[in-house]
């Protein structure tokens, strides 16, 4: 029996919140 | 002494925090890292303040009750550390009059 994988994408709130965090990241590390 | 151990019982919050989102971001290492760094800038009065407790208690539990989220409760606690930031608190509490 296939075991269900949780995705943490599946979430749209956790996807657009890691979205907003990446991006943030790569805000400060393009500002040096 | 409140204050102390305030700060004390924040510090081990944080760390608990800090060890769950790790264990639930291990595709994006530099998520947590920017965490920290987002703590370490802080302001000193806050990261010892009851609204600092709460706010990490509140998204501690959530964030072990529904583990599909850890990305929510990261980001909600960095943009409170950046309202709470020493430079922010500096821009808009200038010490001398």
């Amino acid at each position: 029996e296939p075991s269900q994988v949780v995705d943490d994408d599946d979430d749209p709130e956790n996807r657009i919140a890691k979205k907003m965090l990446l991006a943030q990241i790569k805000a400060n590390y393009s500002s040096g | 002494k409140e204050g102390h151990v305030l700060k004390v019982e924040n510090e081990k919050l944080f760390g608990e925090f800090l060890e769950h989102c790790m264990a639930h971001t291990k595709e994006h290492p530099e998520v947590v890292t920017f965490l920290q760094t987002k703590y370490s800038k802080a302001s000193p009065d806050f990261l010892m303040s009851v609204e600092f407790r709460n706010a990490l208690g509140r998204c501690l539990t959530r964030a072990q009750a529904s583990t599909t989220k850890t990305f929510v409760y990261i980001n909600e606690l960095c943009t409170l550390l950046k309202q709470h930031s020493a430079k922010r608190r500096a821009l808009i509490q200038p010490s001398s009059p």
